[in-house]
């Protein structure tokens, strides 16, 4: 049980990191998006 | 093209209901200080069954935002591609200094873009970004401007005295500033260099050579766009030999015509034979036009029925003919 709590904790942080990175990536993107909707205005 | 008014927003309005425990501590030692305070079997499979079910909202949060990046990043690039189409469609030399703008924002997207497809297909390599090469970006950018420095030369021609040796001096209203002169053996007749003195920072450069053909005719080949007014307009009647038309004042037919990288005007045309022309042309349209051919309908049928012949012969055709209707009846 304990084994199984360990790789559910390491399993759930590496989802949690690639969940932060996915959230940066949206962000840069809708400034990106923005930025040229701007532009094309 | 038309796009939703209200901005993307940034928020992402994802499920921030977080455990504490996960997101201020690492799980690694939160698990540590639940095994030295040594808890019971309970609480340790509550604990399990919690971190299953913060496993499970991750993943589910995950899923969301790799789908709403995903639409994102088709947006972006629909809208991208739609600037891109209109660009090459419409250049505009304006437009180089947001172009470059745009090209960054543009590259850093492109980066993105390839690091969400690998983020998107492979989860567990979270280290694997590659960066794009933009060069579909440069080519596109580099294509209008070129086209552009081509629309620009223009070529002028003058007439002036074969014999005249004050050498090769066009007057077109601009200050020139000499600054070469070149002959070469395939080439001739000699070659002036000149650069537009009125602005120092007047990018125009004239070249001035006797045409091959015609030595009293001289060409003038302008390259570039004034970035100045015309320093002084020209009288009506100059008493000069050189009869001349300005680049400024051709400027509009240039940039109409971006499909001819040389504008040529012919100005060595007598005034007479352009008066003839347009004499013939005149003539041309006034026997066409329904007015005259009016007039000469009138015209023919008075000289008609002035001959008194003809008047004859119409008044026994007429009268024939009711002497055989009374005949009939």
């Amino acid at each position: 049980k304990e084994e199984n709590n360990g790789a559910l904790i390491e399993e759930l942080n590496r989802v949690n990191t690639e969940n932060k990175k996915l959230t940066e990536m949206l962000t840069v993107m809708c400034e990106n998006y923005n930025t040229l909707r701007n532009n094309l205005m | 093209m038309e796009y939703s008014s209200s901005f993307v927003d940034t928020s992402l309005d994802l499920n921030a209901k977080p455990l504490q425990l996960f997101s201020e501590t690492p799980i690694q030692q939160v698990q540590g200080s639940f095994i030295d305070f040594g808890m019971r079997t309970s609480v340790k499979e509550e604990n399990n069954g919690a971190l299953i079910e913060e496993l499970n909202r991750v993943n589910t949060e995950n899923k969301k935002l790799t789908e709403m990046l995903t639409v994102m990043c088709e947006n972006y690039n629909t809208l991208r591609n739609n600037l891109m189409d209109y660009m090459s469609k419409n250049p505009e030399p304006n437009l180089e200094t947001t172009t470059t703008k745009k090209r960054k924002s543009v590259e850093r997207s492109s980066t993105t873009s390839c690091m969400i497809k690998n983020n998107a297909s492979s989860a567990k390599n979270n280290d694997n970004s590659e960066s794009c090469s933009t060069d579909e970006d440069h080519n596109s950018t580099k294509k209008p401007k070129e086209e552009h420095v081509k629309a620009k030369i223009s070529r002028v021609y003058f007439r002036s005295e074969a014999s005249d040796t004050t050498g090769l001096i066009v007057k077109d209203g601009y200050q020139w500033r000499k600054y070469g002169q070149k002959v070469t053996r395939d080439n001739p007749s000699p070659r002036a260099y000149f650069k537009c003195s009125y602005a120092p920072t007047c990018p125009v450069k004239k070249k001035v050579q006797r045409s091959i053909d015609d030595q009293s005719i001289l060409v003038a080949t302008y390259e570039g766009e004034h970035n100045h007014p015309h320093p002084a307009k020209l009288e009506p009647n100059d008493s000069s030999s050189n009869r001349c038309v300005t680049p400024a004042s051709l400027r509009c037919s240039t940039s109409l015509n971006l499909s001819a990288p040389t504008l040529t005007l012919d100005m060595t045309k007598s005034k007479k034979s352009i008066t003839e022309d347009a004499n013939k042309k005149a003539t041309t349209k006034k026997i066409d036009s329904p007015e005259f051919q009016q007039f000469l309908v009138d015209q023919m049928a008075s000289s008609l029925t002035k001959d008194p012949s003809f008047k004859a012969a119409l008044a026994a055709a007429i009268s024939g003919k009711i002497l055989q209707q009374n005949q009939q009846r």
